[in-house]
């Protein structure tokens, strides 16, 4: 039981640590499109910024209180240094010189995150799954000490 | 990256122009998004994503401005625990419970109070509501009206803990926040737990189990519905009643 708990501690830390550089990358997707759609219509940097609120809020209305889940971590711990793969996407100086970048690397930089994106997405899913699968197992075990 | 992000820093905290803290927001702000989402997890729909989103911007516009990047502490650290004091203060104060729905919530909380000093044992729930005038259907409807999953209200159910700890008003959140620049311990939602895992074992076994699925290992309310052979509205009320009857508990 000792082992299942500690595999359910680990799998809710790495869950932590990818919705957390899935929700960044989401965010980066979202505003490099904003910057995309100021560039072809106008409207200035400071826009931008006072848009942020509608960019960065989620698109779909959240799901009702019955099926939200209290997030047991608010935030992974910050000693991880994101450099696997495409994760320094999440941390690189794109955002910091937004307004420089031509119209070529945003729309690259974009492509480039949207699949860090889906990878996050993806590894999500399964983790989802296999916690969702050690919680039952869990609570079957409790309810039979409690019969 | 970094050696950008430290000569902006330096830039901005001795020059302080807009341009910089402009860049600084942008390059930050998808932290709003994460902090954001997760504060919001559990809220009532009618409160906009979009609006907390705004909120969690001025605690990173103010994280920016406080951070003192000579201390060597990372500055997402900060950030997120400023973004979400930010958000939680914010719906304080707009009443993210309209006070109707409080004052309700109040008297139910009274009531158990006075029928566990009289009868030394949990109530049922037709005693409460016989304690409220009302019959059962109709406080069932009132606990339906209040709803009090999340961070969010955990924090403010954490409030009455400590205040009844310490006297103080403080709440978890707020202390947590203070212990912002110890970037080891920090974000530990388990800690905010810990301190109500005595008053969670010592409540009615239905209850008990409810709650800790739903703060311990994150079951949704329609989850734990359906593990007990019930509706989800039903769910929804037996966790608001365990809720307010833990609430009642913490006050004395
Ligand atoms: N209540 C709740 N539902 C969840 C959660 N995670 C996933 N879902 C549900 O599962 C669907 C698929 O999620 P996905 O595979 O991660 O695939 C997602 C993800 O890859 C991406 N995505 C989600 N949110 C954003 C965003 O804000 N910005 C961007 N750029 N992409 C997003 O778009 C895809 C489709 O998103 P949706 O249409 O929203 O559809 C989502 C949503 O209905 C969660 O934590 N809570
Ligand atoms: N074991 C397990 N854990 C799960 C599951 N779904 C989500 N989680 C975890 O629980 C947290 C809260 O989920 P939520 O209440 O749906 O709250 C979500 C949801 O309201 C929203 N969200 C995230 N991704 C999507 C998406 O793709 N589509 C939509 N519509 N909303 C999303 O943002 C909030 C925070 O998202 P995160 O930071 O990723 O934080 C999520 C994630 O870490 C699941 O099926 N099993």
């Amino acid at each position: 039981l000792d082992e299942v708990r500690a595999m359910h501690e680990e799998c809710l830390e790495v869950e932590t640590e990818v919705s957390y550089v899935r929700r960044l990358a989401q965010a980066r997707i979202d505003i490099v499109s904003a910057e995309l759609d100021r560039r072809a219509s106008g409207g200035s940097v400071e826009d931008l910024v006072a848009r942020l609120p509608n960019i960065l809020a989620d698109e779909h209305p959240r799901s009702d209180p019955a099926h939200s889940r209290l997030p047991l971590h608010l935030a992974p711990s910050m000693a991880i240094t994101w450099q696997r793969g495409l994760e320094h996407l999440i941390g690189d100086s794109t955002l910091l010189n937004l307004p420089t970048l031509s119209v070529e690397e945003l729309g690259e930089t974009r492509e480039q995150l949207r699949t860090l994106e889906r990878e996050m997405s993806d590894r999500r899913r399964s983790l989802h799954r296999v916690i969702d699968g050690i919680e039952s197992d869990l609570t079957a075990r409790r309810r039979v000490d409690q019969t | 990256t970094a050696a950008l992000v430290a000569e902006l820093w330096g830039d901005y905290k001795e020059h302080g122009t807009h341009a910089a803290r402009e860049r600084l927001i942008l390059h930050y702000s998808p932290l709003v998004k994460f902090v954001a989402g997760r504060v919001a997890s559990g809220l009532p729909q009618s409160i906009e994503q979009s609006d907390l989103v705004s909120y969690g911007i001025f605690g990173l516009i103010d994280a920016i401005d406080k951070f003192d990047p000579a201390r060597g502490f990372k500055f997402e650290t900060y950030a997120i625990s400023r973004i979400k004091g930010a958000i939680i203060d914010e719906l304080r104060s707009i009443d993210w419970v309209p006070r109707s729905v409080r004052a309700k919530a109040r008297a139910v909380e009274r009531a158990y109070s006075k029928l566990e000093n009289e009868l030394r044992r949990s109530p049922e729930d037709k005693e409460v509501a016989a304690e409220l005038e009302m019959n059962e259907d109709e406080l069932n409807h009132l606990l339906s009206q209040v709803s009090f999953t999340g961070l969010v209200a955990l924090d403010e159910l954490l409030g009455r803990q400590q205040a009844s700890d310490s006297g103080g008003s403080a709440t978890v959140g707020d202390t947590i926040a203070d212990r912002a620049h110890d970037p080891v311990e920090m974000f530990e939602v388990d800690e905010m737990k810990h301190l109500l895992a005595d008053a969670i074992n010592r409540m009615p076994d239905r209850e008990r189990l409810v709650l800790t699925l739903y703060y311990y290992e994150a079951f949704t309310l329609a989850e734990i519905g359906a593990l007990l052979g019930v509706t989800e509205s039903r769910v929804c009320q037996i966790h608001t009643k365990a809720i307010l009857q833990l609430r009642s508990r913490l006050a004395e």
